[in-house]
């Protein structure tokens, strides 16, 4: 499996680094 | 709902050799939608815990209390999961420490 899981508690700004990573920034 | 993508992430672009493309998953962090993360977990080769290095003290047990969580779930624990502990938002000053987070973490715990 190549699958990476992003938690953490709500407003710790998991989303934005998912999109900075995807991304590539 | 959570954000899923497959990818290359920028660190594999400069590396030699075969380039391995990521699935990543970002679960939503509310409580109601904590289930979610089980559906995820045992497919996981890996898990990145995000905190936030600025607003820390307020949620030391909240986030204590779901790292702990996850940390002790069957699946994590019978497959040895790797957890690293993300210290997000360090760009602004008044953020704390990563080796203060580690130790405020490992003594709620």
């Amino acid at each position: 499996s190549n699958t990476i899981v992003l938690t953490g508690l709500s407003g710790s700004g998991k989303t934005v680094l998912f999109y900075q990573l995807r991304d590539g920034s | 709902e959570p954000n899923e993508g497959t990818f290359i992430l920028n660190s594999e672009i400069s590396k030699k050799g075969k380039i391995k493309p990521v699935h990543l998953v970002d679960v939503p962090g509310h409580s109601r939608l904590r289930p979610k993360l089980d559906e995820f977990l045992p497919q996981a080769a890996g898990i990145v815990f995000v905190v936030d290095a600025l607003e820390f003290i307020p949620n030391l047990r909240a986030i204590s209390e779901y790292l702990y969580d996850i940390l002790t779930k069957g699946s994590v624990v019978k497959k040895k999961v790797p957890v690293v502990i993300c210290c997000n938002k360090t760009d602004k000053v008044t953020a704390h420490t990563k080796e203060f987070i580690r130790k405020q973490l490992e003594k709620e715990m």
